[in-house]
């Protein structure tokens, strides 16, 4: 669908994107946890877009099995929630991803 | 009114009480903080009750002045939010509230 290939082209054309809803803590989290490493990610706030938020979300969970916020993705590839993203930066895995995307 | 003093009963009849939404990884953190420590609070989904809901959040907010989720108190106590509780938790100061409200 038109909304899918505008998905699809959002994630591969920008490093870092986070899908998140302003009032989510858990969203928070992980906004802030990139910007303590200085990484700015593209930020949208399903809950800011009308009735686009929940049609969004539906096609992120077509592509990517995840009905939940935040829906992380680096260099085009999807990473997860807050949980999976905190993970791989306690496990160092986090930096060659925005490295390798260009995200620092 | 009638409603705030059904939740000034409701606190104060109930060792532990958190007022919760289902779909919060905020407020499912707190619950599962509770359950490690074998305490079973009174959990209050918000979004499960119609629009007493609402309303609900909004007493909550007169009576505490948080309007957020999870609102967790302790024998009669209002506590906060996760946060303070994982904090009162980490400096050892959640298990004596916990006792002195016959919650263990
Ligand atoms: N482990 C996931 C949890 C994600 C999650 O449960 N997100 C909640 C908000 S905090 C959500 O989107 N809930 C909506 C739903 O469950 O339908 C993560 O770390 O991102
Ligand atoms: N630090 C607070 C954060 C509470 C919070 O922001 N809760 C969010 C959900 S995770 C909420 O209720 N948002 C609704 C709003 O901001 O209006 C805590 O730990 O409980
Ligand atoms: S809505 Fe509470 S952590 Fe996301």
């Amino acid at each position: 669908s038109r909304l899918e290939e505008s998905v699809k082209k959002t994630v591969n054309d920008n490093a870092v994107v986070v899908y998140s809803k302003t009032w989510c803590s858990y969203s928070s989290e992980v906004k802030s946890l990139f910007k303590r490493l200085g990484v700015e990610p593209l930020v949208i706030e399903l809950d800011e877009l009308g009735p686009q938020g929940p049609q969004l979300q539906k096609v992120l969970e077509r592509i990517t099995g995840q009905h939940t916020v935040p829906n992380v993705f680096i260099g085009g590839k999807h990473i997860g929630g807050c949980t999976d993203t905190v993970k791989l930066y306690r496990k160092g895995e986090l930096d060659p991803l925005l490295v390798e995307a260009n995200a620092k």
